[in-house]
């Protein structure tokens, strides 16, 4: 094991899938999926905090609730899925 | 399982659906027989009953679409967001639309019905033989007129049996010329053009001419993507060209050098640095049956439920004999009932009981010193338990050039040679009884047949039957702060790369303790594998990094030569 792998990232031309941080995928696909907007019974529409939105997500996906921007659920994040919300609004 | 609110649902119980479009991925005979078998999904438990229309609008439409395909919702490109429909009601309420920046299969790979030739339609038989080579892919070999073809048994040469394959030479889809096939070169707006082309069009689908001159003539229709065509980027349709240019090196096969994701690519001219033209390599794909199941079960009044196993969780997951979760049989007959009338009865086997398996038939013939379950018959094993089922293992190592897969007490074994297939499921109780159930990491040292077992911060030793251990890993040299070893990977006669998290140490089997100037970061390293992996190791020359479902290859170039699937690859799952 002598020298190490120098990757190199590029921007393919075409790709739909751009390069994100973590923190932007989960904040997208907390807001994509129904988790950061709650709607009252009044229609009133809050927000809720990232901390409580990733708990929603992690019990409804079955993962641990940490609230936290944990390795399983960035992976769960990144899993293809259907896209109908998981909170309905 | 969950409804929508105010539990929205058809309210009648012959519900039609019109298929709008097809995919250029699949013969749209499977894709009417995979939307068809997914409804039955349905039928089956409730008294809904569907009906497909050709014409006028249904109760549910269903269409293939692209990036913004017309609501609200655009797609994402290939994976991520896969398929999406609304609940019951008028209107766009309860259609289902699916991403066609996906493959989409049967959730295998690419099925290939064929046409012509002398087969009667049966679909290609992948890998074939052709004079001696083997085929993974339709090919031109053997043709003047360029047409791909395929055999539909494992051997041409014996079996003369074969097919053509889908391309535009052979026949369009949709369009307005009756599945004619493209004429080239064809004019269109003046333009010469010599293969299919999506200029004209916002959707992205790849069309030809089927006159040589849609100016005058009008007539259209859409290409057929090839078993071979790239998937996505820039060149949807074309193959891939091998080798090609990347960076001013030259590949021969598809790598996932440059991108961040993982995802296997190719170029489809003899250089990207100059031509930046490129694609995703086919893949499994996706099952259309399963993913339409799902996506009707929104179309009828469900959401989504928070039970993994369930059709109705979100995320996708292929099985191989799909059967309908309890979580959403009771959904769906919340809402419509359960099926009235009689059920058929099953047939009865008409043999009497059978021996569980494994049985001692299976034992006897294959003992092993080191791995003495494999001579008994495993009294704790669940013979029910499908490891092609499973998502990952807790880990997977080689002993004795087999390799072992280990789940929740259990392993099953892959032999290296030969296709006798896989065995188990063997307790590792009974296998090597001082182990707990659960296996982060193993290793067979190569030059002593020592086998090392990783569980926790604990360890053992295995000599044949006799064990050293457990034994604490802080006693190897490993800090306190790791929770486990996840991969284990003799390199030489003496030096073993342990693995947890993001790092890496070498440990020194002579000295039993780990050298100085470690850890490192395993992506320093190991370019292009997941630096997350959970198992870790060698086999037949190549390096293993798994992360759930999937394995990166690295080869002894240090090249990822491969990204596939565990269960398909190296578990030969069917």
């Amino acid at each position: 094991w002598s020298l190490p792998v120098k990757s190199v990232f590029v921007t393919f031309p075409g790709d739909v899938v751009k390069n994100v941080t973590d923190v932007e995928l989960a904040e997208s696909y907390l807001k994509r999926f129904g988790y950061m907007e709650t709607e009252h019974r009044s229609g009133f529409q809050s927000m809720v905090s990232t901390a409580k939105a990733l708990k929603r997500m992690q019990r409804q996906m079955g993962l641990e609730e940490t609230g936290e921007l944990d390795k399983m659920t960035l992976e769960a994040m990144k899993r293809p899925r259907c896209g109908v919300p998981d909170v309905a609004n | 399982y969950k409804t929508f609110d105010g539990d929205l649902k058809w309210d009648h119980n012959d519900v039609t659906y019109r298929i709008l479009n097809y995919s250029p991925d699949m013969d749209s005979n499977l894709i009417d027989d995979a939307f068809a078998r997914a409804f039955k999904v349905w039928s089956d438990v409730t008294p809904l009953k569907f009906t497909r229309l050709f014409q006028g609008t249904a109760d549910i439409m269903i269409s293939f679409g692209k990036a913004d395909h017309g609501d609200l919702y655009p797609f994402d490109g290939k994976d991520g967001l896969l398929a999406h429909a609304y609940p019951p009601g008028d209107g766009i309420q309860g259609d289902a639309h699916f991403d066609d920046d996906e493959h989409w299969t049967l959730g295998k790979g690419a099925v290939v019905k064929t046409y012509y030739g002398n087969a009667e339609g049966a679909l290609c038989h992948f890998p074939f033989t052709f004079e001696g080579k083997s085929y993974t892919s339709c090919t031109t070999e053997g043709r003047t007129d360029n047409l791909p073809w395929c055999a539909t048994t494992a051997d041409y040469n014996k079996d003369k049996k074969y097919g053509f394959c889908p391309s535009e030479l052979l026949y369009t889809f949709d369009g307005n010329a009756d599945g004619a096939p493209c004429v080239f070169p064809f004019i269109f707006q003046g333009e010469k053009y010599e293969s299919c082309t999506t200029e004209g069009r916002s959707d992205g689908y790849r069309w030809c001419a089927t006159t040589s001159n849609f100016d005058t003539d009008k007539k259209y229709g859409f290409c057929p993507n090839r078993d071979t065509a790239v998937i996505g980027g820039n060149s949807e349709g074309d193959p891939c060209h091998f080798p090609f240019v990347f960076l001013g090196k030259e590949y021969h096969s598809c790598t996932s050098e440059g991108r961040g994701d993982g995802k296997l690519w190719c170029g489809t001219t003899d250089s990207y640095d100059e031509d930046k033209k490129w694609g995703f390599c086919p893949d499994q794909g996706y099952s259309l049956f399963l993913v339409a199941a799902h996506e009707f079960g929104h179309a009828l009044g469900l959401d989504h439920s928070n039970i993994r196993d369930a059709l109705m969780y979100p995320m996708y997951s292929y099985v191989e004999d799909f059967s309908l979760h309890e979580d959403d049989i009771e959904g769906i007959q919340y809402l419509y009932g359960s099926k009235t009338g009689p059920d058929p009865t099953p047939p009865q086997p008409n043999t009497p009981t059978t021996t569980p398996y494994p049985d001692e038939s299976d034992a006897t013939e294959e003992p092993e010193p080191t791995d003495p379950s494999v001579g008994t018959t495993p009294s704790t094993v669940d013979p029910t338990k499908d490891p092609c089922k499973m998502l990952k293992f807790d880990t997977i190592t080689v002993i004795q050039g087999h390799l072992h897969f280990f789940k929740d007490g259990q392993f099953w074994k892959v032999p290296s040679k030969g296709d006798g297939g896989r065995k188990g499921p063997f307790s590792i109780s009974q296998s090597w009884p001082a182990l707990p159930s659960v296996i982060d990491s193993a290793f067979e040292d190569v030059q002593t047949k020592k086998i090392y077992f990783f569980s926790g911060s604990r360890f053992w030793v295995y000599t044949g039957s006799s064990v050293l251990g457990p034994r604490s890993i802080e006693k190897l040299g490993l800090p306190p702060s790791v929770q486990k070893v996840e991969g284990a990977l003799q390199r030489g006669k003496s030096k073993v790369l342990l693995f947890s998290g993001e790092n890496f140490w070498r440990f020194d089997l002579k000295t039993q303790r780990i050298d100085k100037g470690y850890p490192k970061y395993t992506d320093a390293i190991f370019g292009g594998v997941p630096n997350d992996a959970h198992d870790v190791f060698q086999h037949k020359g190549n390096i293993y990094f798994c992360r759930d479902r999937f394995y990166w290859r690295m080869n002894s170039r240090r090249q990822v030569d491969r990204v596939g699937y565990v269960k398909y690859d190296l578990l030969k799952c069917p």
